[in-house]
């Protein structure tokens, strides 16, 4: 494993925990897309079935299951223990018309037509979307709580080291996955807009704003 | 090359 992939992890990692302090310490999801976190679940859940039929590594077994826990303890805490503070009202993102499309091309374009890797594929795609109900959540409120856009920014350079990664494993390694390829692209890109406002105006002390 | 192959990556 080199150095971008596990720093890609991290990244991951403390986006996933950003949220749930978040949501945790402030006993509020405001701002915060359900819709968003309910397709992360779905991803993991999709993609991490293999926990059950190969080994890889302590690592990998670990981080899976750390990333399925806290995907779905978000979820809960969104749609149950703080349902109150959830801003459903804004959350207005038509999640079939992400689910749907990506589901159709994961049958169509896959390695393998096995029900395993037509899942693992599903989750590939809709990672590379599931975000863009929480950006539209953003960009319908006009603005987000300093700590949300902490959480966008590190699940953004999340996808943009394994770029790196894969930049990397294929000189050394001759390694390479198109599917995981273009759609950590896609995925990038749709970070792009948000990196910007993030790197001048969050970075900045100021609180991201969208103008009117 | 890009293929079906055991997914180490997460």
């Amino acid at each position: 494993m080199n150095l971008f992939r596990f720093l890609g992890d991290l990244s991951h990692l403390l986006a996933i925990i950003l949220l749930l302090l978040k949501i945790w310490k402030s006993r509020s999801c405001a701002g915060i897309s359900g819709k968003s976190q309910v397709l992360f679940a779905v991803v993991f859940t999709a993609r991490y079935l293999d926990l059950f039929t190969n080994y890889i590594s302590l690592y990998n077994t670990c981080m899976k299951v750390v990333y399925i826990a806290c995907s779905f303890t978000t979820v809960w805490l969104i749609y149950s223990k703080f349902k109150a503070t959830y801003d459903g009202n804004h959350d207005t993102f038509r999640v079939e018309f992400l689910v749907v499309p990506t589901a159709i091309l994961a049958f169509l374009v896959n390695h393998d037509f096995t029900p395993l890797e037509i899942l693992w594929t599903f989750s590939i795609y809709l990672e590379s979307v599931a975000i863009l109900p929480q950006l539209f959540m953003v960009s319908k409120t006009g603005e987000a709580e300093t700590i949300t856009s902490h959480y966008l920014f590190a699940l953004g350079v999340y996808r943009t080291l394994y770029l790196f990664n894969w930049i990397w494993r294929y000189h050394f390694e001759g390694f390479f996955d198109l599917i995981a390829i273009v759609a950590g692209l896609v995925q990038t890109v749709l970070y792009c807009d948000f990196f910007y406002l993030y790197i001048t105006k969050v970075l900045k002390g100021k609180k991201l704003s969208l103008p009117a | 090359g890009s293929e079906s192959k055991p997914k180490d990556e997460l």
